[in-house]
């Protein structure tokens, strides 16, 4: 080796005037390159910020940039198109008037391509629906649809297909397997200026996310980790204040005065609860009662995702006996949500226009949470008369959120928020039994 | 258009062997699912239940 080292001779060549050239030629062209896009980058935000403030001069909100999601080609495709006017634009369509003989064969053709069962539907006679809209949103025979007898269950909200449940753990909920977006994202974050109302969202989403090798599956349900680490999140942090007590802040040890019992009782007698009562298994408490910490025990969040195909009765129903506390209104795209898009466009339920619908049933947080899509782009809510889904004036409404966000101070949360009142001040939100129609969709 | 529901429910103990239990899907008192991914449901039907 050392002679090897000694003796071997160490020719020194210049290296081709050519190739450093060209290599000095690729290093500056790719200099320019990154210039000149850091440049056109800078002068986009300069024009927006430019934008907005002869907006806000000009009275008006600020725009808010459009969501453009990666994905193959068919959902670019999609994300070029003005999916919010075509489905108002398909709306239109179906609401005008058909011929009243062409009424009944184009129904039955629809039932027929679709699937719908016409022997279930209210109206037997099909000249009473004057266009598609209306048929679409058929309310069915009283009995077809009987409500699973057990109280303790959850039942389905609608005519569909199941396309994913499991638990939730860490806030993420995986829209199909392997894809996964945080709660925050799909029911928006906590608001401290919001009425009490405390989501999951916030403390499971600032947890650290889960790794892939964390996920496993039992039968068809999802479980993304094991059992024992839910308990650090389980109980007071995320539980919604309880329905005879004061928000979690101030509610403390305090008893109730004779004027809240005398309260309580009118209301069940409003509510009518007496044959839940009856029915209301071994625990023989009222559904509207809170479970006890020691009857509730360790809790989990779980999530399931209905599909309503085109062909399905499009009304949804209340799957618990429930209290909405609140609404929050996403006002997104509108992209299809069949079962391949949902597949191949990660994240679909949070970029959709949705209601999400928070409140509680008897063993703590519950939320519904409809999703618009291009077809079925109206989101109706029977006991909210304000909500415009699909609205030209939705945009203005989320502005205005915006801007009273501005105005307090806070940041915008991506939605407008209202809160129920319901029929007595002690009850805090809407009372909804099990089964009860909740509102639907509408096309267009 | 698509319904997601997000709820508490209790999550029951994880039984021991010793009380004869053999597998996960065993899970007295708390939620237990009725459903099968791309079953058809109709209202009114359970999905599942405490």
């Amino acid at each position: 080796l050392r002679s090897a080292l000694g003796q071997t001779k160490v020719e020194w060549k210049p290296i081709p005037v050519g190739l450093g050239i060209g290599f000095l030629g690729l290093l500056q062209l790719y200099r320019v390159q990154a210039r000149e896009k850091r440049r056109i980058e800078e002068e986009e935000v300069r024009t927006q910020e430019r934008e907005d403030d002869e907006s806000e001069k000009h009275g008006c909100p600020k725009k808010r940039k459009r969501i453009r999601p990666s994905g193959p080609w068919q959902v670019q495709i999609m994300s070029t198109l003005p999916l919010k006017a075509l489905s108002r634009l398909w709306g239109r369509f179906n609401e005008l008037t058909i011929p009243y003989y062409l009424r009944v064969p184009g129904f039955r053709l629809y039932s027929f391509i679709f699937g719908v069962n016409l022997d279930e539907v209210a109206e037997p006679d099909l000249h009473v629906y004057p266009n598609l809209a209306a048929f679409f949103y058929r309310t069915l025979k009283p009995g077809v649809r009987p409500i699973d007898p057990n109280p303790n269950s959850i039942v389905s909200p609608a005519d569909g297909k199941v396309i994913q449940f499991g638990t939730i753990e860490h806030g993420e909920v995986e829209q199909v397997k392997g894809v996964t977006y945080s709660l925050d994202a799909l029911l928006g974050s906590r608001r401290p200026s919001s009425s009490g109302i405390s989501t999951p969202t916030s403390e499971l989403a600032s947890r650290p996310s889960v790794s892939s090798q964390d996920r496993h599956s039992l039968g068809d349900e999802e479980v993304i980790r094991e059992d024992e680490e839910f308990a650090q999140v389980n109980g007071i942090s995320y539980t919604l204040p309880n329905l005879f007590s004061g928000p979690a802040k101030n509610r403390g040890d305090k008893k109730d005065t004779p004027k809240d019992q005398s309260t309580k009782s009118q209301l069940s007698s409003e509510l009518d609860v007496t044959a839940e009562l009856a029915r209301s298994g071994p625990t023989s408490q009222p559904w509207w009662a809170p479970a006890t910490s020691k009857e509730k025990g360790p809790t989990a969040l779980y999530y399931c995702v209905v599909y309503l195909a085109p062909g399905d009765y499009h009304r949804f129903h209340s799957p618990v006996s429930w209290v909405v506390e609140s609404r929050r209104h996403f006002a997104g795209e509108l992209y299809s949500v069949s079962p391949y898009l949902q597949r191949t466009l990660p994240g679909l339920f949070t970029l959709n226009e949705r209601v999400v619908l928070l409140g509680r049933w008897r063993w703590g947080f519950f939320s519904y949470t409809p999703v618009g899509a291009t077809n079925v782009g109206s989101i109706v809510v029977n006991f909210d008369r304000e909500l415009r889904t699909n609205s030209l004036t939705t945009d203005t409404a989320a502005d205005r959120a915006a801007e009273q966000a501005a105005n307090d101070g806070e940041p915008y949360s991506g939605f407008a928020e209202a809160t129920y009142e319901g029929a007595s001040a002690i009850l805090r939100g809407h009372a909804l039994t099990r089964g009860e129609e909740m509102g639907g969709f509408q096309l267009g | 258009s698509t319904i997601v529901l997000v709820f508490e429910a209790p999550k029951g103990r994880r039984p021991s062997f010793d009380e004869g239990f053999t597998g996960e899907e065993e899970r007295p008192g708390g939620w237990r699912w009725n459903i099968e991914k791309g079953q058809k449901l109709k209202v009114g039907q359970s999905i599942g239940h405490v």
